[in-house]
């Protein structure tokens, strides 16, 4: 472990609770994307049948529980609770055109052809993706509300961060993981766009609207 | 090979 890797981790865990309170606290869910939410659901769930058969750390364990508890509360407050506030209409980004190339490319690209390998490698490939829906929702709708810009920066810092993971693993441990990596500059550099106009606007306390 | 490296990122 390192210091990149724990406050990735962290950004990452913030970012989840920031949203899941902002939905359960505002009792709305208005300009999120639901679609986003049960990708990142299916992320978890692939990514962590490994639960099931190795134990590595509590940490490692409580944090994996974490996430995936949190994800579903996440999904069920969007589509049961507050389902009303739900805005369907400009939530529209097509997932199969997601999932299905993600699936296959799983199959055919993956370090090792068993299941749990192939699942990882899905979940990998479908996180960096997972996000497109939530960002095309925004850029339909033009504006974003300031908490949602934060879950979104603390969503994209968090692989930013493993990049710098990545790095240091690789010089001080001769560890490395291609697919993790390409997969993680693919996610982070969607984010780019989006970091900008945080910075740029959120930061200087102006409300994130896209030129309509 | 992702044999021996464990998968030990979340």
């Amino acid at each position: 472990m390192n210091i990149f890797r724990l406050f990735g981790d962290l950004s990452h865990l913030a970012a989840i609770i920031i949203l899941l309170l902002k939905i359960w606290k505002s009792r709305s869910c208005a300009g999120i994307s639901g679609k986003s939410q049960i990708l990142f659901a299916i992320v978890f769930t692939t990514r962590y049948l490994d639960l099931l058969t190795s134990f590595i750390s509590l940490y490692n364990t409580s944090m994996k529980m974490i996430y995936i508890g949190c994800s579903y509360a996440t999904v069920y407050l969007i589509y049961a609770k507050f389902r009303a506030t739900y805005d369907g209409n400009h939530d529209s980004f097509r997932v199969e055109f997601l999932i299905v190339p993600v699936g296959g490319l799983a199959v055919l690209i993956n370090h090792d052809f068993s299941l749990l390998e192939i699942l990882w490698t899905f979940s990998i490939y479908l996180e960096s993706v997972a996000i497109l829906p939530q960002l095309f929702m925004i850029s339909k709708t033009g504006e974003a509300e300031t908490i949602t810009t934060h879950y979104l920066f603390c969503q994209g810092l968090y692989r930013a961060l493993y990049l710098i993971n990545w790095i240091w693993r690789f010089y001080f441990e001769g560890f490395f993981d291609m697919i993790a990596i390409v997969a993680g500059v693919v996610q982070t550099i969607l984010y780019c766009d989006f970091f900008y106009l945080y910075v740029t606007k959120v930061l200087k306390g102006k409300k994130l609207s896209l030129p309509a | 090979h992702s044999g021996e490296c464990k998968k030990d990122e979340l």
